[in-house]
């Protein structure tokens, strides 16, 4: 499945 | 983390504590832009749904949480407690107009097809126009009280300082993120005719008036 991808700024 | 990022995530903070203060100390929100403050509400709840699916650090949950429980309460204090000094006459950009751009943009040129990943990118286009409400407002009522322009000087400060994080970013991680950065370098330009005025008139303590 897909996941979101990790965006680590706010 | 970098200290560019960081002062920028603590300027950003600054600027709601800056507008809050005005809004008790004036006990008045005028020249404020509701259309504005209620376009990051939906920025801040469109972006950080992912409080609920990945943990980044403490320091990223409570900004997040800060954001959006701050931008609520801003629109809530101008909607209700504070609406007779609401200048609802100046405050006439067509906000929607903004709102169906980003979505339109978020929909052709998404991160990814996840709907985290649509809704992230949605509140990035967003972000990036958001202040032209208010920019617009000041530009109609031709001043802004001082106060009002420090904390849209925060708020420019703090994307300004985000572009040199990313140049930053990608020389040490070779990190890059191109739909934030041109989008937040979009942001930025809008900033810059206001960037003038203010180092110009209100550092020198006059008001925030047109030439």
């Amino acid at each position: 499945e897909q996941r979101p991808h990790i965006h680590d700024e706010l | 983390m970098n200290i560019f990022r960081l002062v920028a995530d603590l300027l950003h903070l600054a600027s709601i504590f800056i507008l809050l203060l005005k809004i008790q100390q004036t006990k008045s929100c005028a020249g404020v832009s509701l259309k504005t403050q209620a376009l990051y509400f939906v920025v801040f709840v469109t972006r950080y749904l992912d409080l609920f699916t990945h943990f980044y650090s403490v320091y990223n949950s409570l900004m997040k949480l800060f954001f959006i429980a701050s931008s609520a309460y801003i629109v809530y204090l101008m909607w209700k407690p504070y609406r007779p000094t609401y200048s609802a006459s100046t405050d006439t950009f067509r906000a929607e107009f903004l709102i169906v751009g980003a979505a339109l943009l978020g929909l052709a040129f998404p991160d990814s097809w996840h709907i985290l990943d649509i809704l992230w990118s949605f509140s990035i286009y967003l972000e990036a126009v958001a202040i032209l409400p208010q920019l617009f407002q000041m530009t109609r009522t031709g001043e802004a009280e001082t106060i009002t322009s420090h904390y849209v000087f925060a708020l420019g400060a703090y994307r300004a300082l985000y572009l040199m994080n990313w140049i930053y970013r990608y020389y040490t991680e070779g990190y890059m993120d191109v739909i934030a950065w041109v989008a937040g370098a979009v942001q930025t330009i809008l900033y810059a005719d206001f960037f003038y005025i203010y180092l110009t008139r209100v550092m020198r303590g006059r008001l925030f008036s047109l030439p």
